[in-house]
C-alpha cells in the first residue's frame, strides 16, 4: 500500500464518491 | 433519478443493478486545454494525462457504487482498479465517440481528429481505439450496456493479486447476470447479444495494454508532467 497510497486513501475516504 | 426501464421487466434484482449503475454514472469532466499554450505534442499529452488523473479520482469513487465492490477487501478493490483502470477510461472515450466519425471524444472540449492524433504521436494508439469505436457502433451499444460493461471490465480484470477469488467471482456473476437479464428483456431479438458484447472485451484489454505501455514510455522520457495518481496507476500496471 505504500507504493499505492493515493489509491488506498481514495478507496478508504468516502469523500471521493460522486453524490447520488 | 434512475432512468425507467424501456420495457416492463420482471422486477428482478439484476435489472435494479443496471438502473443503479446508470445512477452511479459520474458527471462529465472537461479537459480544459490551456488556451495560452500553442498546440504541440507535449501540450496534447499533458492535457490527456491531466484529464486521466482527474477521471481516475472519479472512477475510484464510481467503483464504490458497484453493488458488491465495497464489500471486497481493500486489497482486492485496489487490485481490480489497478488492473482495469485504463480499460474503464477507454470505454468512456469510446462511448462518447460513438456518434462521431474518426474522432475520439476524450472530453466534450477535447476531441482528437487524425491531425491532432498525429501531432501528439498517438496515431497508432488512437487508430486502435477507433477500431473499438467501430465495433461498438456496429453493435449500437446503448448506455445501459456501456455502464454494465464498464463494471464487468472492472470485475473481470484478471489481476494476479486477488485474495478472495470467490468474492470476485460472485461480483462477476452478479454483473454478468445483470447484462444477460437486460439483453433478454431489451434485445430479445438477438439471443447472442450479451455474448457479442462480452466478446469485445479482449480488444478492449489489448488496446488498454497498448495505451498503458505508450504512456509508460512517455513517463520514462520525462517530458510530460504527470499527476501522482496517474503515475501511481501507471506504475502498478507495469
Amino acid at each position: 500500500t505504500e507504493r499505492h497510497k493515493i489509491l488506498h486513501k481514495l478507496l478508504q475516504d468516502g469523500s471521493s464518491s460522486p453524490d447520488i | 433519478l434512475p432512468q425507467p426501464m424501456k420495457k416492463p421487466c420482471n422486477g428482478t434484482l439484476v435489472n435494479k443493478i443496471v438502473s443503479h449503475l446508470l445512477v452511479a454514472e459520474p458527471e462529465k469532466i472537461y479537459a480544459m486545454p490551456d488556451p495560452s499554450i500553442p498546440d504541440s505534442d507535449i501540450k496534447a499529452l499533458t492535457t490527456l494525462c491531466d484529464l486521466a488523473d482527474r477521471e481516475l479520482v472519479v472512477i475510484i469513487g464510481w467503483a464504490k457504487h458497484i453493488p458488491g465492490f465495497s464489500t471486497l477487501s481493500l486489497g482486492d478493490q485496489m487490485s481490480l482498479l489497478q488492473s482495469a483502470w485504463m480499460e474503464i477510461l477507454l470505454l468512456g472515450v469510446v462511448f462518447r465517440s460513438l456518434h462521431f466519425d474518426d474522432e475520439l471524444v476524450f472530453a466534450e472540449d477535447y476531441v482528437m481528429d487524425e491531425e491532432l492524433s498525429r501531432l501528439a504521436g498517438l496515431l497508432d494508439l488512437n487508430s486502435a481505439i477507433l477500431q473499438l469505436v467501430r465495433k461498438y457502433k456496429s453493435l449500437k451499444l446503448d448506455k445501459e450496456e456501456f455502464v454494465t460493461l464498464k463494471a464487468i471490465a472492472l470485475a473481470n480484470s484478471d489481476s494476479m493479486h486477488i485474495e478472495d477469488s470467490e468474492a470476485v467471482q460472485k461480483l462477476q456473476d452478479v454483473l454478468h447476470e445483470a447484462l444477460q437479464d437486460y439483453e433478454g428483456n431489451q434485445h430479445s431479438e438477438d439471443v447472442r447479444r450479451a455474448g457479442k458484447l462480452l466478446m469485445t472485451l479482449p480488444l478492449l484489454r489489448q488496446t488498454a495494454t497498448k495505451a498503458v505501455q505508450h504512456f509508460y514510455s512517455i513517463k520514462l522520457e520525462g517530458k510530460v508532467p504527470m499527476h501522482k495518481l496517474f503515475l501511481e496507476m501507471l506504475e502498478a500496471k507495469v
